[in-house]
């Protein structure tokens, strides 16, 4: 998936059918339009509310020709519709030349063409993932139409899963339990601080596993962290939560197929939660080709959905689905990461949007929709010891910072 | 479908969707571009649809360029042919 760059602020959100197609019953387009809000609403927490007027977020025409934006339609076939980003106004607009069918597999279906405009009314653009719904192909009526992971992925990176359960009856999406906030320390209730952490708040890596969990690893060793620090219980052993994984693991991350892979030296492991996916270790340079060994750190980008790899000064895109997963133009500076140092020691895309480099014990939040490091009180880098495990002696800015205890995010 | 052909038409539909200037769009102008701004264009697009990036304007790509589709551009926000973030 891609993302345009800008989304809303609000969730709840309204439309209005300023101007109905000339050959549709209306109350049927308008049951045709809410289903398709709907494809996102079923994964996120926005909401969709019809007016008939007054100003409303989104406004959807059927428009024949030149109709006022400068991007005349070209008549039946071609170009079927288009709608603004949020950032322009999200409004939606259909060619009217087309026939548009609903429930049919004649003329051009209006709820498969309207639920992939409101992708990017949304902020979606479009996906080069063919079987997604934000791919800028029309692929016809699908009466068992579903959200393609791609998709899922897209939207919840910019809004979140769903905290409510009314999809609960279909078994397996995700998106059921909420999104937890970045991990941080509290004074009213301090974790129990970890001696080998705190004292040494450097790691090996850092990752999300399908379930939503986030493990750190160091050494042999991993902790589970928690909304305030580290779970009770840790440090546990690797080797015995994933079978067949070593100890002083380079780089790890969990691609959207639910897989968790781990890089070491010149070595990768595919585990399906914990266990092994097969026959492992493989090389590196024959599952990541173009990938180098010993990997400073990796992860999942919500910008795009591709797999980053960071390696002193440089890093790499890898999109398993191009040949060659790895374009010429790789490796590129680290520097294109505005603010982020080189060398660093573990990265990771977290559940709430952002993106997060390790190095030393300080940390740096980047923000992937303005696309450099957040300029926040206290300032970026920051003590990864008090943010993010729970090291309530820690300070709170890096280390020789000059945050202030009262500085709350 | 119509047979999408010819490079002018590909021409227009690659600036439209993003993968050349939108300049080339101007149907008052001619335009001529360097051929590996052109065989680019053709192989990002090509890239994009999932099919093979040769950067030749074949029979495939032609016939996908014909396909009907969403008028938004391919290549907004995070392209890769931004000159600066």
């Amino acid at each position: 998936y891609a993302l345009q760059g800008s989304r809303w602020r609000v969730k709840n959100l309204t439309y209005k059918i300023s101007k109905y197609p000339s050959k549709l019953n209306r109350a049927e387009v308008d049951n045709e339009l809410a289903k398709a809000f709907s494809v996102w609403s079923d994964y996120t927490d926005l909401t969709f509310t019809q007016k008939r007027s007054g100003q409303v977020h989104i406004e959807i025409r059927f428009e024949k020709g030149e109709h006022g934006d400068g991007d005349p339609f070209d008549g039946p076939g071609g170009t079927l519709a288009h709608a603004y980003f949020p950032v322009y106004g999200g409004d939606a607009h259909f060619d009217d030349a087309e026939m548009w069918s609903i429930n049919s597999r004649r003329g051009t279906n209006l709820f498969q063409v309207a639920a992939h405009e409101f992708g990017h009314s949304l902020g979606l653009s479009h996906s080069d993932v063919r079987s997604a719904l934000m791919a800028p192909f029309y692929r016809g009526y699908d009466p068992a139409f579903q959200l393609d992971q791609d998709d899922i992925q897209g939207i919840q990176a910019l809004y979140g899963h769903k905290t409510q359960t009314d999809i609960g009856g279909l078994p397996g999406l995700p998106g059921a339990a909420a999104p937890p906030s970045v991990p941080r320390a509290t004074t009213q209730q301090p974790s129990a601080e970890d001696p080998a952490l705190c004292g040494d708040p450097k790691f090996d890596t850092i990752f999300n596993s399908a379930d939503g969990g986030t493990f750190i690893f160091k050494g042999e060793h991993y902790w589970r962290l928690t909304e305030d620090g580290v779970a009770s219980g840790y440090p546990r052993l690797i080797a015995r939560a994933w079978p067949g994984l070593p100890g002083n693991i380079d780089a790890a991350f969990t691609y959207k197929n639910g897989k968790t892979y781990f890089f070491k030296g010149s070595k990768y492991w595919r585990y399906n939660g914990q266990k092994m996916d097969g026959d492992y270790p493989k090389d590196i340079s024959e599952g990541f080709t173009g990938i180098p060994d010993n990997l400073d750190a990796a992860l999942v980008w919500s910008g795009n959905g591709k797999i980053y790899f960071y390696k002193g000064t440089k890093f790499w895109r890898f999109d398993p689905s191009q040949r060659p997963p790895v374009k010429a133009t790789y490796p590129k500076p680290l520097s294109n990461w505005e603010g982020i140092p080189d060398g660093i020691d573990a990265a990771l895309q977290y559940t709430n949007g952002y993106t997060y480099f390790f190095k030393g014990g300080s940390y740096w939040r980047f923000n992937d929709r303005t696309f450099s490091v957040d300029s926040d009180n206290p300032a970026f880098p920051r003590s990864t010891a008090f943010w993010w495990l729970g090291c309530s002696s820690a300070p709170r800015g890096t280390v020789g910072g000059n945050a202030r205890l009262s500085d709350a995010p | 479908a119509p047979t999408f052909g010819g490079a002018d038409k590909a021409m227009m539909y690659l600036a439209q969707y993003g993968y050349l200037s939108p300049s080339v769009r101007n149907p008052s102008s001619g335009h001529i571009m360097d051929e590996s701004s052109w065989r680019r264009a053709i192989a990002e697009f090509q890239s994009f649809a999932g099919l093979n990036a040769t950067g030749e304007l074949d029979e495939e790509t032609t016939k996908v360029m014909s396909l009907p589709r969403c008028g938004v551009r391919d290549k907004v926000g995070f392209g890769e042919s931004r000159a600066k973030r």
